[in-house]
């Protein structure tokens, strides 16, 4: 469902260029539960953020169920990263005005009348629930806990049941016990038939994939 | 050093209130190095805020370097919080529009007049360079991966030399190679007699200390 071939992103400042994906070739198929660590600077969000659609790259391409990526028009592309994609972001992204659920709700909200005011507060309140935040439902990120934040973030990556799900360190700031619940449910998703490629620093929170990538300087490689 | 008699730090939502933190009774000694450890959501942030001189309590006392902080007026306050304690925020906190050494070098910067430009970019340069960012001086955190904004937070807070080192999740975002690194630093500092009150998720992080506490519901209790 997802390849990439010689995918390339390289930012210029200056004279110098840095590049923070060098030709990755990526191949992850329906239903396929995928882990990738490396180190801080290797290039990990580069590729994440590639791979939902939230960065162009430089040179190589990228197929997203069959189609290039780049042969997309952009409502095209909007459309399948609001209706296919569930991104859980390294830092969040929560807006500060809205509540939680508000937060949670907004992937359904972008989608122009679709889901009337109380279908999208039942299914946030639902999301919510399943991360164990049901009695936090009104908060605003600001009147939350760091790892709090963390799973309303996750929450709306899952609202509109997407078929890829990619998570930046979904775990990062949460202790062990809730890290092993999150982890519970993206497995549960992942039997659902849900495709996940999660990055990760926690060797035992890698451990719940089938396949391990690891990333260096930029480049990646599959561990055998 | 630090020392705290039935701390607590309650927010009222409407009717309800939440009582983030609870009768805290904590004592820390000049030159320790302590961890605190606990569920998300449990209050550890909170009493962090709370010795930082970030928020004040709702009831209790907070007594650092033996006076009592209900006491100090708000030029004392912001001269101790700016001179004696370094903070290495959760969420890191870092301005979008400076680059990474403006940045770390804010704390000296608020200095009126004490540091001159030269000095300011040296001593930036050098704590970025003892988190292993040199070669990230003139990035701005847009321009930086989770890690490395991290690290950033890190060493704006070592710039000033502080007494007192307050860290919120140091290591939540960096591999365990980086971590490892970030976790000598501190005990290098530790060594030359700065004061270290650390909150992790990770146990072998809080192996460093020589002493833990638990944190449950906004409750305190030392470790045996
Ligand atoms: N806009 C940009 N301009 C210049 N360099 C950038 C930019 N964005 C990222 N970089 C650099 O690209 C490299 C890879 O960044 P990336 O965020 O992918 O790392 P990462 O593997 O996710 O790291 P971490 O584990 O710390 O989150 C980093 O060294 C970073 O400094
Ligand atoms: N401004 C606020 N208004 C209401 N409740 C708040 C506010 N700030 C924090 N809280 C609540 O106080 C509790 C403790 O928050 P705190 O940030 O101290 O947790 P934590 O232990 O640091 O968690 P984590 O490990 O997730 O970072 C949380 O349940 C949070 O929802
Ligand atoms: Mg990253
Ligand atoms: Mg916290």
């Amino acid at each position: 469902v997802i390849r990439t071939e010689k995918l390339t992103r390289a930012y210029s400042m200056g004279e110098n260029a840095i590049t923070a994906l060098r030709e990755a070739d990526l191949t992850v198929h329906a239903g396929e539960f995928v882990a990738l660590m490396g180190a801080s600077g290797s290039g990990k969000s580069t590729l994440l953020n590639l791979l939902g659609l939230l960065d162009h790259a430089t040179s190589g391409e990228y197929f997203l169920e069959g189609k290039p990526v780049s042969s997309l028009r952009r409502d095209e592309l909007a459309d399948l990263r609001g209706r296919r994609i569930g991104f859980i972001f390294q830092n969040f992204n929560l807006l500060a005005r809205l509540s939680a659920w508000e937060n949670v709700a907004l992937p359904l909200a972008y989608r122009q009348g679709e889901f009337k005011h109380q279908d999208q507060l039942d299914r946030a309140r639902e999301a919510l629930a399943r991360v164990r935040l049901e009695h936090r439902v009104e908060h605003n990120p600001m009147e939350l806990s760091g790892g709090e934040r963390q799973r309303v973030a996750i929450a709306r990556a899952l609202v509109t049941q997407p078929a890829v799900i990619l998570a930046d360190e979904p775990t990062g700031n949460l202790d062990s016990n809730t890290g092993v619940e999150i982890m519970r449910l993206l497995k549960e998703l992942n039997a659902e038939g849900r495709t996940i490629i999660m990055v990760t620093h926690d060797a035992s929170v890698a451990r719940n994939a089938s396949r391990l990538y690891h990333m260096r300087d930029g480049m990646l490689k599959e561990d055998e």
